[in-house]
């Protein structure tokens, strides 16, 4: 379902970087994958190419047999906000907003009714434990609760693929293993579920672990 | 070397939420001692308030046996730089400054003389694997990576104090090693270490685990 060849991405600002090189990737639908490695070694940079968040520097991603390069600008829009739910590092919540209204948000962008965006998004934030939280900003929220915010962002729109960056980084162990049941249980609705992480816990529970040194794909366990 | 007495903290943003309440705590010099508990109950909030960061709406907090609301504002300015390295949960760099100026800033507003600012914020990037990103910005970084020169910035004034806001999550389990062997090595020079981890790993190192539930103390294990 997703599928790289000769992914590449190098950053040039004045200084290059290279963050990744050669990546040729094969996930298969309805799989829950971990991918983990080092701190600054690619993982971030690989799951934003997947997301169809950034631009690759050489190199091919397919979606279901797309490549996402050929995309017009209304497919890869279609793409990002209602094929794959995607949960950023650092969240990337939306400040003037409302916990509700950042959750809400990414199904307006999807066409949803307004009623039952709504309807969805209650729901999601309860089933995170964030209920009481709908009316706050990001800003009055502790780093864990803005952190499942954005979990619960991705999830509104039911898509078919996930990919988290780092999902539990900021919440303890309950709060963690109640997020994870989620995954699990999503995985078990058929979703193809994609995590970076650095938490042996998440990688326990996965069915694959894809492991990044340098830019590249060292292994990729069973 | 901190203690505070019925300590509480009530954010009131049109709605009032009760984040701390009552915490009696005291933390003997030379200690290094975790600070634990679910996500949204208290720990930043509690870290804030002792690092004189944030003021309590009741209680006090007294470090060397001075009350922090009696102190006048350069005071206060001169034990939140030169007193206390305060490591924030999303590490608050300054964008449009590089790594390497934003671990010396710390170092200019203690009055640290120049070409020491700069040698000893060099030896600390290099000494947190960061040596090569010394130019870039902020949001050219990874996740772990900003997360180091938070440490870094941290770590320049050659504090007493420590207050770590999780300081290791967005490490993988090498990269957190490293921190922690760090933090133990500035705990063996006589530090006092107060770190909010979600942590295992960070937590069996520690002497003594601070455990906080909805904004109380419930237990200080040693
Ligand atoms: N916009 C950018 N410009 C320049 N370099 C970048 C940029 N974004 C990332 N990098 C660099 O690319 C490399 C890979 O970064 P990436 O964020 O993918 O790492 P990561 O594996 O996710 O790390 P972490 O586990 O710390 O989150 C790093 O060396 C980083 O400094
Ligand atoms: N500026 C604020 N305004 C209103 N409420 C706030 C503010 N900052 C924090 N809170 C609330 O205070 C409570 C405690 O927050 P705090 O950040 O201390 O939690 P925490 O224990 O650090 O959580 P985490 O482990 O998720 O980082 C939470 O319910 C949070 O929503
Ligand atoms: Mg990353
Ligand atoms: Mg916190």
């Amino acid at each position: 379902i997703i599928r790289t060849e000769k992914l590449g991405k190098v950053y040039d600002n004045g200084y290059r970087t290279c963050a990744l090189a050669e990546v040729d990737l094969e996930i298969e639908p309805y799989t829950f994958s971990c991918i983990m490695g080092p701190s600054g070694h690619g993982k971030s940079t690989l799951l934003h190419l997947l997301g169809g968040l950034d631009r690759p520097s050489s190199g091919d991603v397919y979606i279901n047999g797309a490549n996402l390069a050929g995309m017009t600008s209304d497919q890869l829009a279609d793409f990002r906000n209602r094929t794959v739910g995607f949960v950023f590092q650092f969240f990337n919540l939306i400040p003037v907003l409302s916990v509700l209204e950042n959750v809400q948000i990414a199904s307006m962008l999807a066409g949803m009714p307004d009623r039952e965006q709504k309807e969805r998004a209650v729901r999601l934030l309860e089933s995170l434990g964030l209920a009481e939280k709908a009316v706050a900003r990001p800003n009055q929220l502790s780093g864990g609760q803005r952190q499942r915010v954005a979990v619960a962002r991705a999830l509104i729109n039911d898509p078919d693929i996930l990919m988290m960056d780092e999902p539990t980084g900021n919440l303890d162990s309950t709060s963690e293993s109640e997020l994870l049941d989620l995954i699990c249980s999503l995985h078990g609705k058929g979703k193809t579920i994609l995590v970076v992480t650095h938490s042996e816990t998440v990688a326990a529970r996965s069915q694959r672990i894809i492991r990044i040194r340098d830019g590249r794909i060292v292994s990729a366990e069973i």
